[in-house]
């Protein structure tokens, strides 16, 4: 799903 | 997001104003590899190309937005400020970094998540991180400088890297599809080479102190 491919770390 | 993650980010931004505001308060640099710094604004420059297009939180946003102005100021202050700049290492400041940013480019191109424009530069952002700190160990090791290099700083920003393992160790039990090799690999590449420049820049300090001692 889209959400897995933002990468949500810094 | 988790506790860890948090503290690791906290404690990295915490290590970057550290630096800012002792180049700031001394208004000198002397010690301090620009190459390293140059490197770390490329990092943030080339890593956070999605500030626009994709927005995860107020927090990530604000964050990036805040890494990128931080490392830039370092990089302003380091080759415009009229003082600091005079106390450049510039002869000792000498690796050749733009062959580790081609280096990461080219692996960034084979080894990659997905082949799009902005992966491949998430991708050479992390690999770049990793070895971002090479200049600075190399400086180190050439000038033993640990003036601007406080205690405070070493200390924040290797609670930066074992918090964010600690952080891959909980994700990879708590969620069930959080597969991050490249940044989790890299990361463990980067934190071995800051425990090098941790262990350079303890000798540095116990044999400075030893000579103001004697």
């Amino acid at each position: 799903d889209e959400t897995e491919n933002v990468h949500d770390e810094l | 997001m988790n506790i860890f993650r948090f503290a690791g980010d906290m404690t990295h931004l915490i290590s970057i104003l550290i630096l800012l505001l002792k180049i700031y308060a001394t208004k000198s640099c002397a010690g301090i590899s620009l190459k390293t710094q140059e490197l770390y604004a490329l990092v943030f420059l080339t890593r956070y190309l999605d500030l626009f297009t994709d927005y995860v939180s107020l927090y990530n946003s604000v964050m990036k937005i805040v890494f990128i102005a931080s490392s830039l100021a370092i990089v302003w202050c380091m080759r415009r400020h009229p003082l600091v700049r005079r106390s450049y290492d510039k002869d000792l400041d000498t690796f050749r970094h733009q062959y580790v940013v081609l280096a990461c480019f080219v692996l960034a191109l084979v080894l990659h998540e997905r082949f799009t424009f902005q992966e491949v530069f998430w991708a050479f952002s992390i690999y770049l991180e990793a070895v971002a700190i090479l200049p600075q160990l190399v400086l180190l090791q050439r000038s033993g400088n640990v003036d601007n290099l406080t205690g405070q700083y070493v200390l924040f920003l290797g609670a930066y890297r074992g918090l964010y393992i600690i952080n891959w160790i909980y994700r990879y039990f708590t969620e069930d599809h959080f597969a991050r090799w490249i940044a989790c690999v890299s990361g463990l590449i980067q934190t071995a080479l800051y425990a090098d420049f941790f262990y350079y820049y303890y000798l540095s300090r116990i044999k400075q102190d030893t000579i103001m001692r004697l």
